[in-house]
């Protein structure tokens, strides 16, 4: 005989639905990078392109991050913490997961777009080729949109910056994430058991990538050349 | 805090979401 339905069980849907679901509603809008112009086109001005739709980026990504499950449970000051060490983690996977469809194009916004003659024009090279290994991962990969709302809010929960205080917690958010990753592939591909550490052994190349990155903006910023907004300045700051 | 306004700011004002 089935079991009779308490309100308890009728209550509670399959973990992996609740969270894969969530965090495709909190996925946010897409982005356009609107470069100026009036502005020649050159090295200055794919990197002010770049440095604005960052700035902006950054401020997604802070709305997004209220809508992980357990991240606004944090401290006001861990909340902080965690975003300074992951921003550019969780910004750099936005842009591989739009450079999927296209090969050897990074898309950095829905009119932004750079293929390696344009990233060489534009002083971008080093970088596109660091991101552009990201990309290949994820291809190699066919990595579904579930999945990268799960690694993405993965890259959030997996920040390892010294100033967090209640690390604890922090595992937390991790292990439901993780919890949910291993559910989803569980139930959506039983035939490739080591799927969901796959995805997870692509998070190093992430930091790798981020800290590569993060250089060639830093090196940016020290030679003043290119105007940044302050939250873009604040969040670069912050991870050096 | 004072060094990071701006982040501090975005986390504490609004709603959690608009979804």
């Amino acid at each position: 005989a089935a079991p009779p339905i308490t309100t308890a069980s009728a209550k509670k849907p399959a973990p992996m639905n609740t969270m894969v679901s969530h965090l495709l509603v909190a996925e946010p809008e897409k982005l356009y990078a609107m470069p100026d112009p009036a502005l020649p086109e050159g090295p200055a001005k794919a990197a002010s392109t770049l440095c604005d739709l960052a700035d902006r980026e950054i401020v997604v990504i802070i709305s997004w991050a209220k809508n992980i499950p357990g991240f606004p449970a944090l401290s006001l000051a861990d909340q902080m913490s965690v975003l300074q060490s992951v921003w550019l983690e969780v910004l750099l996977l936005g842009v591989a997961w739009r450079s999927l469809p296209c090969e050897d194009e990074i898309v950095f916004a829905e009119d932004f777009a750079l293929d390696e003659e344009a990233a060489r024009a534009a002083g971008l090279l080093e970088l596109s080729g660091a991101v552009l290994q990201l990309v290949r991962k994820y291809r190699a990969l066919r990595l579904e949109r579930e999945e990268y709302v799960l690694l993405k809010a993965l890259a959030l929960a997996n920040s390892d910056s010294v100033h967090i205080e209640d690390m604890a917690a922090v595992q937390r958010l991790r292990d439901v994430l993780h919890e949910a990753l291993l559910e989803y592939e569980g139930a959506r591909r039983p035939e490739e058991p080591r799927r969901a550490g796959r995805l997870l052994l692509t998070l190093p190349l992430l930091r790798q990538t981020a800290t590569r990155v993060l250089h060639h903006f830093y090196s940016l910023k020290l030679e003043g050349r290119v105007p940044m907004h302050k939250l873009f300045l604040e969040m670069l700051e912050a991870m050096m | 805090t004072e060094r990071h306004k701006i982040l501090h700011r975005l986390l504490q004002e609004g709603s959690p979401s608009d979804i």
